[in-house]
């Protein structure tokens, strides 16, 4: 499968019908559309209200050859059935059938059914798929309307943008997709990546670059497919490489790709068995020391000896007074170090050993 | 030896017409071709063909063998395969 980015930011979609095709009775064309919605929202958070005026977010229409503003064109009879747009304002996610084709509620003609699911999955996000059993691959295939139409190929191509079905029955609370001004943000991890610092949260980070106030919003798995959600800690070390935690798992990044052989266990680092997980990490680029933060301790690893310091673990109330008993995730940042608790964060100056600011987790928002 | 009979060579125009036109809205032929020279052998054309053959699975010759154009001529969606 492929998508294209980003997918909708939210899960409740509208759709309207902006005509009907003579070919078929309304009825069936309303059943065959509304059908073809629910393929996806049964394996995904998303739900689908059809509006009958205004500016639906998946706009509906036959139209022939060139038509509207829309920057592609039909072909007459065959050829080219239908197109529709990425999720985004304007054409975005809008849907449009060739009227030149004969459309049929089964497969004596073609079925739009079919075609309407195989077009909503690109108004969702989808590219096409080469898996010639997808329902996302290009070229349409006559098959059985009882059957169940997509293919695990597409389940996993549009649960990587949205998730699967939450576990919980009530379908509307699915994974909750995080906001960026949220007073009550928290973050799983943070870490600089050369000029950019990434903020992970969930199955998803933002990443913002050094002094440019743009924000941009992805998920982890479109950098990093290997990698899981909710990951606990991160930090860049001296080598240009990015290590990220979760459990007893650490991954290593170097130049934006997963390298081979990870995860790996964090204990190799020089952990005790009794450590199961790393809170947070930050790496002082100037002392090439790495502060692990664990519950309410801390280590410190020597990045050029690769060892842990002696003399550690040490209370992170005494090695760092002011910030409390446990960290979420920490930074550095033009010499200060950022660290995160909850919905505070606290500006920390490591040589004065002091708190210089105190603020909202998402100050680097732009909020 | 003889020319090919008018009707296969047209044929053969007609069939290279359409895959321009397929390799141009599916394989951003156009676009790329805008860019770059195309080179006397029609190596880009020959590439966008091989990258064709390669989504669907077909054996990847570079020519317009029967297979490819019988994919060429399937109806499809109109959303590009590539370049998206």
């Amino acid at each position: 499968y492929g998508y294209t980015l980003p997918g909708w930011r939210k899960y409740n979609l509208t759709y309207r019908i902006m005509n009907y095709t003579p070919d078929m009775a309304r009825a069936d064309v309303d059943e065959a559309i509304q059908k073809a919605l629910e393929v996806w929202s049964k394996v995904t958070p998303l739900t689908f209200t059809k509006i009958f005026k205004g500016i639906a977010d998946i706009m509906i229409a036959f139209r022939t050859r060139v038509h509207g503003r829309c920057p592609r064109y039909f072909d007459g009879p065959l050829g080219v059935l239908g197109h529709a747009f990425p999720p985004g304002l304007g054409l975005g996610g809008d849907t449009h059938f060739d009227e030149d084709e004969n459309w049929t509620k089964d497969t004596a003609g073609f079925s739009l059914f079919l075609v309407a699911a195989h077009e909503f999955g690109h108004a969702l996000g989808l590219s096409h798929s080469n898996d010639q059993t997808a329902l996302m691959f290009p070229n349409y295939v006559s098959l059985d309307p009882s059957k169940y139409p997509l293919s695990q190929d597409d389940i996993d191509g549009i649960q990587s943008i949205y998730g699967g079905l939450p576990t919980t029955p009530s379908k509307p609370k699915g994974p909750k997709i995080p906001h960026a001004c949220d007073p009550d943000l928290t973050f799983d991890a943070i870490t600089n990546i050369r000029r950019e610092v990434m903020f992970f949260k969930g199955r998803h980070l933002w990443r913002i670059y050094h002094d440019i106030t743009d924000v941009e919003f992805e998920l982890i798995a479109s950098f990093w497919p290997s990698l899981p959600a909710d990951l606990q800690a991160a930090y860049e070390n001296p080598r240009d490489k990015i290590l990220v935690f979760k459990d007893e798992n650490f991954w290593m990044i170097g130049a934006y790709n997963v390298l081979p052989r990870y995860p790996r266990s964090i204990h190799i680092l020089g952990f005790p068995r009794y450590v199961k997980k790393i809170d947070a990490a930050v790496c002082d680029q100037d002392t090439r020391k790495t502060y692990f933060f664990v519950g309410i301790w801390c280590w410190r690893y020597d990045e050029m000896t690769r060892t842990m310091d002696r003399g550690y673990p040490q209370r992170i109330v005494r090695h760092f007074p002011g910030i409390g008993l446990r960290v979420d995730a920490a930074f550095q940042h033009k010499g200060f170090f950022y660290f995160f608790r909850g919905s505070k964060q606290f500006e920390y100056d490591i040589k004065a050993k002091s708190i210089t600011r105190i603020m909202r987790t998402n100050t680097w928002f732009q909020c | 030896s003889s020319a090919l009979p008018a009707d296969q060579k047209m044929e053969n125009e007609e069939n290279m017409q359409l895959a321009q036109a397929y390799l141009n809205q599916f394989y951003s032929l156009e676009i790329e071709g805008s860019h770059l020279v195309q080179s006397k052998n029609g190596s880009l054309l020959d590439g966008k063909i091989r990258e064709m053959q390669a989504f669907f699975g077909l054996t990847v010759t570079g020519t317009l063998d029967s297979n490819t154009l019988e994919i060429m001529k399937t109806p499809r969606c109109g959303v590009p395969d590539v370049g998206q």
